[in-house]
């Protein structure tokens, strides 16, 4: 919140579109306006009034650098845009720079994105240090509902729950890296760095980055699922495969390949499969391991094929670790299989656990 | 050694950032000893609010996130 707890009065609120961007059509930009202040009526009792003339609570418009309020726009990038706290006069304004390109799609800027983030502003909102949430600092585009419980909690406490609230799922809150029960849905590597897949998150760890880095899975690749269940490196074809459902994309570096998604049982699993729990390939051998609840498959990558007489236990062949993998990673000889908080340092060689340590001891946790 | 330009325009980047959405006081030129202080508490309040390795040195991770397109409200909200 800004000091004060600074909020409107009352719960109707007056908005106004003084002018439009040639970048969408104006039944586009009243949408997205529309939109964005709706993203807050659902969770509280605020009601928005559109008026056409005289002077509204909130008045919308689009300038670039200096455009009337001493507050300079920098023109591309950068800065998008900005809105002063509830008040008189040009509290709850919100300003938009022209020089940005604005569009309705997962392209940048998405209109309709950042103008539910500076209502959040006009309506009493500071910023939030969650990546999660709507009221983040920093721009990445997210599909569907993007409140987050750290947002609604934010807002009702200014004003209070929407008494005929249909129940809406928030997003939940950036899962925090040092929670001891801190789980995993997937670890690969990526040219030498590596990506930790949880929630709509990834954390990125790098030899030269002393701190992992969570971003939302969708800021870097909009057409990835917000869930990721496995994924593994080929370093050979210096791709990733990305496992969610019965589909599986391919990156090259950060790059979707083109032709993906395609269906899992492209690799030659049965109808019958799912899900993919897990993925890892075993440099060595030029295999990728492929478990699916108590079971695993095994990949021949230079042949395109599923070897014969899988699947096989993953008790039975790799005992010691459980039966079931939420996501599994090889170094030097060793696997890591991660299951609920715990991780395995399985010896392929000698086929035994070396080591059970905490998952989240990767992240210098 | 001396400051390459490219340093330079990255720490004069990073004080007009810290400015804007930090409110890191303007004018301070010609207060060495104050400035350094000064830069380097506000950009450790950078890092503590984005979770970065708070070293209060304008690191790559820093200056990344900085260079990252975003709102023009001050993240400390008494500045806004």
């Amino acid at each position: 919140h800004f000091p004060n707890d600074l909020k409107w009065k009352t719960t109707e609120v007056t908005f106004r579109i003084l002018n439009y961007t040639p970048d969408l059509s104006k039944a586009d930009v009243d949408r997205a306006v529309r939109n964005g202040l709706n993203v807050w009526s659902s969770v509280t009792p605020l009601k928005f009034k559109k008026l056409y003339e005289g002077n509204a609570d909130i008045m919308i418009s689009f300038g670039a650098r200096e455009h009337g309020d001493f507050n300079p726009f920098d023109g591309p990038e950068g800065l998008l845009a900005h809105a002063y706290p509830p008040g008189n006069g040009i509290g709850g304004d919100t300003h938009f720079d022209e020089d940005e390109t604005w569009t309705k799609d997962f392209n940048a800027f998405n209109l309709f994105l950042v103008a539910a983030h500076e209502f959040g502003h006009a309506l009493g909102m500071a910023h939030s240090s969650d990546p999660g949430s709507l009221m983040y600092p920093v721009y990445s585009y997210r599909k569907g509902y993007p409140l987050s419980e750290d947002d609604i909690k934010g807002i009702q406490s200014l004003y209070g729950e929407n008494p005929n609230h249909r129940r809406i799922k928030p997003k939940p809150d950036a899962p925090s890296k040092c929670d001891p029960e801190l789980s995993f849905d997937a670890v690969t590597e990526l040219r030498g760095e590596t990506i930790i897949f949880k929630d709509r998150f990834y954390w990125r760890l790098h030899l030269q980055m002393p701190e992992p880095e969570q971003t939302l899975i969708k800021s870097t690749w909009p057409e990835i699922p917000n869930k990721v269940d496995a994924a593994y490196e080929n370093p050979e074809k210096d791709v990733v495969i990305i496992f969610s459902g019965i589909k599986m994309w391919a990156l090259n570096g950060y790059n979707l390949v083109d032709g993906y998604p395609k269906y899992i049982h492209k690799l030659g699993l049965p109808k019958t499969v799912r899900k993919i729990d897990a993925a890892v390939n075993i440099r060595d051998t030029g295999k990728t391991l492929l478990f699916v609840e108590e079971e695993y498959w095994s990949y021949d990558e230079r042949t395109g094929t599923m070897d014969s007489e899988y699947p096989r236990s993953i008790k039975e062949d790799f005992p010691g670790i459980g039966d079931e993998v939420d996501a599994a990673a090889y170094h030097f000889g060793y696997l890591y299989f991660y299951h609920e908080h715990i991780q395995f340092e399985y010896s392929y060689n000698s086929r035994k656990v070396m080591r059970i340590m905490r998952a989240n001891s990767i992240l210098n946790c | 050694k001396p400051i390459s330009s490219e340093e330079k325009d990255e720490v004069l980047f990073a004080e007009k950032y810290l400015r804007r959405y930090y409110g890191m006081p303007a004018g301070l030129q010609g207060k060495e000893k104050t400035s350094d202080v000064m830069y380097k508490k506000k950009i450790q309040e950078m890092q503590e609010f984005f979770k970065l390795n708070v070293t209060g040195k304008l690191d790559d991770d820093t200056l990344e996130l900085m260079e990252m397109a975003r709102c023009g409200v001050p993240d400390v909200a008494e500045y806004n």
